[in-house]
């Protein structure tokens, strides 16, 4: 399961 | 991109649009915290520095400058052009409060001590306590007016529903965030009573008036 790095929400 | 994640933007965006429409044709920002709509520019600037380095989607950089400058015509219009109609002495809650200890846990608990990463976690920190000053302001005076409540509405869907967004991608594409999920939900929690109020009276025709 990987955690998020890049933001890509809002 | 999925459909709770959507509807999430789209219900942050609405919530704007009605607050905008509110102070523009009502001429007045009676009964809105602009402590609040600090918070949130400042919620907004500080996590959406990223425009400039990193493109995720056409989508994604149009919302961010839409909110962006929503936030900047709201703080126009309550603190200069309708100044008069502010109300300074209900909207008195100390977002100081708020600042230092999201500053404080954003250098503590973070996924990467770079000044990037510290300012998106400090964002997401802020945008979860950001409505207090409003709700604040509500409680104070008691009441608030239909439009205002439809905005408060529209703004607490918003993070429920990417509550939502991040169970699907979780089950889905295996990604989550903690700190995104933690503020998420302490920021969905601080709405409930309102959720309440709002369905039980708003709905009804009644005015939203809070037990004194």
């Amino acid at each position: 399961v990987k955690q998020n790095r890049e933001h890509d929400e809002l | 991109m999925n459909i709770f994640r959507l509807a999430g933007d789209l219900s942050h965006l609405l919530a704007i649009i009605i607050l905008l429409l509110k102070i523009w044709k009502t001429r007045s920002c009676a009964g809105i915290s602009g402590k609040s709509q600090v918070l949130f520019a400042i919620v907004y600037l500080t996590r959406y520095l990223d425009l400039f380095t990193t493109y995720i989607s056409l989508y994604n950089s149009i919302m961010k400058i839409v909110f962006i400058a929503a936030s900047g015509a709201t703080l126009y219009l309550m603190y200069v052009k309708f100044k008069a109609t502010y109300d300074h002495n209900h909207d008195s809650f100390r977002i100081e409060f708020l600042l230092i200890p999201c500053v404080i846990l954003a250098l503590i608990i973070n996924h990467d001590f770079t000044v990037m990463e510290i300012l998106w976690t400090f964002s997401i920190y802020l945008e979860s306590v950001a409505i207090l000053p409003q709700l604040f302001l509500v409680s104070k005076t008691g009441e608030a007016e239909s439009i205002t409540s439809h905005y408060l509405f529209a703004l607490g869907s918003y993070r429920a529903l990417y509550l939502l967004n991040w169970i699907y991608r979780y089950m889905a594409e295996s990604h989550y965030d903690l700190i995104a999920i933690f503020a998420g939900v302490v920021q969905t929690i601080l709405y409930c009573d309102f959720f309440y109020l709002y369905i039980t009276k708003v709905l009804k025709g009644k005015k939203l008036q809070l037990p004194a």
